[in-house]
């Protein structure tokens, strides 16, 4: 999912 | 979580905290571009707002706690406690010119037309160029303090060990983010004349840098 894997970078 | 993105983050939390203790020291923020400070604030507050809605990680989540509130004293060091040694004078860049292109690109190019993913590509967006106060200031100026050289390169050294990272998780896991990695080739371009000049002149010599 873009994101959410998006999200976990600062 | 690959060792670039690790360095990455403690390169950035390295130069966040290099400023900050450089202005509460000498409490002084001679030489720093409170513009600058004022937009990254910005940078993590129009980013950070999925605090509120998702949870990543709790290294995630006080990461971006840490980098909000330092962000802020820094902003609050140079606009109240220290504002005597600020130089308003030299910090003369127009932010409306970054933040009105930034805003409207942010508009036109993004994930999902929503607030919190508009906010966000603002966000990536801006910090690409939040940096351009501080470099006018010093090429205005002509010089900077070697502190303030370290805190550039560290935060300038983020941004490209990011871009290792997007490198790495391209192949290992297929990840492609193309609005975050256009915008950091953006970001990290901008620091290269700096990076020459912090090689040639602060690593080689010593003391501040100056410019010819």
């Amino acid at each position: 999912v873009i994101g959410r894997t998006r999200h976990d970078e600062l | 979580m690959n060792i670039f993105r690790l360095a990455g983050d403690v390169s950035h939390l390295v130069a966040i905290i290099i400023l900050f203790l450089k202005i509460w020291k000498s409490k002084s923020c001679a030489g720093i571009s409170g513009k600058s400070q004022v937009l990254f604030a910005l940078v993590f507050t129009s980013r950070y707002l999925d605090l509120f809605t998702v949870f990543i990680s709790a290294y995630n989540t006080i990461m971006k706690l840490v980098f909000l509130v330092l962000s802020y004293a820094t902003v609050y060091l140079i606009y109240m406690r220290f504002r005597g040694s600020y130089d308003s004078e030299n910090d003369s860049f127009r932010v409306e010119f970054l933040l009105v292109p930034v805003t409207g690109l942010a508009f036109l190019e993004n994930y999902a037309f929503t607030p919190l993913e508009i906010l966000w590509t603002f966000s990536i967006f801006l910090e690409a160029v939040a940096i351009m106060p501080q470099l006018f200031m010093i090429t205005k100026t002509g010089e900077a303090e070697s502190i303030t050289t370290h805190y550039l390169f560290f935060l300038g050294l983020y941004r490209a060990l990011y871009l290792a990272n997007w490198v790495w998780r391209y192949h290992t896991e297929g990840f492609f983010d193309q609005i975050a990695v256009v915008s950091g080739v953006v970001q990290t371009i901008f620091y290269c004349d700096f990076f020459y000049l912090y090689v040639t002149r602060v690593l080689r010599g010593s003391g501040k840098m100056s410019l010819p």
